[in-house]
């Protein structure tokens, strides 16, 4: 692990007075390797390297008896500054319904979020229906149906010909009458370079106002990390990210990406294929898991 | 002389990013422009284009090292086991096989291994429908393996000349469900005795370092003969498949460039190395 490495790299200096520019350079290359081999992307881990570098070549570094200690702690702290400090949980509405909208790539796990979202809300005491706004995957509609059966929430599912943003703003009249206080409205999986797909999100956004717009992303994603959820927060316009699949072995370095190119906090993980599988994020966990 | 030089180590970085971009991953990357770099000191190489079409080659070489499974078995039915973590592309790549197979004069039969799944079975289902291919299922909530077993038994019945079968999408990491995948390949083999002659482990190309704990976790667990990468469509390069076929030596046998039907092409090293560069 990283810590090892680093102490490693310090220990052959034992005794020999104060670290030099280049005993912490070969520590910061060791930093780096780590980073990219946890899936953070290249430029994120420069800029991250860099405020490190900017405190490892300080007091409490080189006047460490345990040099490769104190740069794992730099890199833990600096982590979970970046990560966010704190769990920030969904942003409710003052006046309900409160719309949610998730959005990703193909197979990111929105549809089977949405139920773990409609459970979790129900948990907190709030009356959820789920919207399956998904015209074009097969048996879309019927994969949310069958979750909400599970769990006895409700589902809209689309009428023949519907466009997601009727759809979507059927839900919310639907809610209204009915008294539920939570929208959680299921996307199609696309590619952000669809401009065509893209378009209908931001009309969907612009046309319904939803309170949340969250990006389903998968732990496991690469560099690619960084160009999907610019291109969505650009796009529509984020305002939190769910990380799943989780339960894996993925490092996870999409996290600290898609957090430093879209200020947005994660505020929830994935972490298993049933519905009761969903954490409130915090970045302890996910700080020592991308250091390895 | 000492610019030419300077220019080199500028360039070495340059390229060595690009690879990491496109998830070659630290290591690997490295290890390649270090083969790079003496080969091209070797053959004293200095232009930025010389550099770039020697590294395309060395990308294309490692790229071709996949050791391809023996040929078609003589006697149907041929079956294929499609395997993988959650949400790659299972699902779709066996609807874009089956509909190339039957339109090639095939019949066709699929499986509908995943029984675990909210509507999997339905959606396996519309694939059949559009391939033109035959699907045997069982309830959901069934063993899979029971499923498997059945579909095999009709596949020699019916006279199918392939069997595409789905499973369930699981993290390599789950010790229960890879077992589970055995179980699967155990039962193939009672009904058919050489089956399956494939099993395709399908990797998404957006993923990162992490499919080469998934290649490695269900190589060990069922053997895998073949690789399919999906969602090439997108801005993902899959570089992490050098590393992959280095390590592994397993072949791509197809990429997956979207979801409609037609959206599957043969694997092209040529291809795939220029879309790195
Ligand atoms: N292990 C694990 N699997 C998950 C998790 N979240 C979702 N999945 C699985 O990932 C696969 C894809 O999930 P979906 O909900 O269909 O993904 P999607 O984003 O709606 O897919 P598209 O609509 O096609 O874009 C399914 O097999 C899910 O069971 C998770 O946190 N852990
Ligand atoms: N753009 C693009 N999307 C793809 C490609 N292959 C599959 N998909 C999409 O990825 C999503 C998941 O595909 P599935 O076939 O359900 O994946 P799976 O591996 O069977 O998923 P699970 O059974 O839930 O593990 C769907 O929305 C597909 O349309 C591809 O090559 N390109
Ligand atoms: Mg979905
Ligand atoms: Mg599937």
């Amino acid at each position: 692990a990283l810590t090892g490495r680093l102490e490693g790299i310090f220990q052959k200096l034992r005794g020999r007075g104060l670290l030099t520019e280049e005993n912490i350079r070969e520590g910061l290359r060791e930093v780096r390797l780590a980073l990219l081999e946890a899936d953070v992307h290249f430029t994120v881990v420069k800029q991250f390297v860099e405020r490190v570098r900017e405190r490892a070549v300080g007091q409490e570094v080189l006047k460490s008896l345990t040099p490769g200690q104190q740069v794992v702690k730099i890199v833990h702290e600096e982590l979970i500054g970046l990560l966010g400090v704190n769990h920030v949980p969904l942003a409710f509405a003052q006046q309900p319904p409160t719309l949610i909208f998730l959005v990703g790539l193909q197979g990111s796990g929105k549809t089977t979020t949405a139920g773990k979202l409609a459970l979790w809300c129900r948990e907190k005491g709030r009356s959820p229906l789920l919207v399956a706004a998904d015209v074009q995957r097969p048996a879309a509609a019927a994969q949310l149906a069958t979750l909400g059966e599970q769990l006895k929430v409700p589902v809209l599912t689309p009428k023949p010909g519907a466009k997601p943003v009727e759809i979507a703003r059927e839900g919310l009249s639907r809610a209204r009458k009915q008294a539920h206080d939570v929208v959680l409205v299921d996307t199609a999986g696309r590619l952000h370079i669809d401009p065509d797909l893209m378009a209908e999100l931001k009309e969907m956004a612009a046309a319904l106002r939803p309170h949340e717009v969250l990006l389903v992303a998968d732990a496991m994603t690469g560099q690619d990390a960084v160009n999907s959820a610019t291109a969505f927060h650009g796009g529509v316009g984020l305002t939190g990210i769910i990380l799943t699949k989780m339960d894996g072995d993925a490092r996870g370095g999409a996290a600290l990406s898609i957090r430093a190119v879209t200020g947005q906090a994660i505020k929830f993980i994935g972490v298993g294929e049933k519905l009761d599988r969903l954490e409130a994020f915090h970045p302890e966990r996910i700080a020592s898991r991308i250091l390895g | 002389g000492v610019a030419g030089r300077r220019l080199d180590q500028e360039l070495l970085e340059e390229l060595e990013e690009a690879l990491i971009l496109a998830d070659v991953g630290p290591q690997t990357a490295g290890n390649i422009v270090a083969r790079l770099q003496e080969k091209a000191a070797r053959e004293g190489i200095r232009e930025a284009c010389d550099l770039k079409e020697i590294l395309r080659r060395i990308l294309v070489e490692i790229l071709s090292q996949g050791v391809p499974a023996p040929g078609p078995c003589p006697q149907a039915p041929r079956v294929i086991m499609v395997v993988g973590v959650n949400g790659v592309g299972k699902t779709t790549t066996i609807g874009k096989l089956a509909k190339r197979w039957v339109d090639e004069g095939s019949a066709v039969l699929l499986a509908a291994g995943d029984t675990f799944r909210a509507a999997a079975i339905e959606q396996l289902e519309i694939w059949g429908e559009r391939a033109r291919a035959q699907v045997v299922k069982h309830q959901s909530g069934a063993d899979p393996a029971a499923v498997i077993y059945d579909a095999l038994q009709a596949a020699k019945a019916r006279g199918s000349q392939v069997v595409l079968a789905d499973t369930a999408g699981r993290l390599h990491t789950k010790m229960n469900l890879m077992e589970e995948l055995k179980k699967i390949k155990r039962v193939m083999g009672q009904v058919v005795p050489t089956a399956p002659h494939e099993v395709l482990l399908i990797l998404d190309a957006t993923t990162g370092q992490n499919a080469v704990s998934q290649v490695r976790l269900f190589h060990e667990a069922i053997g895998v003969t073949g690789l399919v990468v999906t969602k090439l469509d997108g801005t993902a390069k899959g570089g992490i498949l050098l590393r992959i076929v280095d390590e592994f030596r397993l072949p791509v046998h197809y990429v997956g460039v979207g979801e409609s039907p037609d959206d599957l092409r043969e694997f092209d090293p040529e291809a795939f190395a220029d879309s790195i560069l």
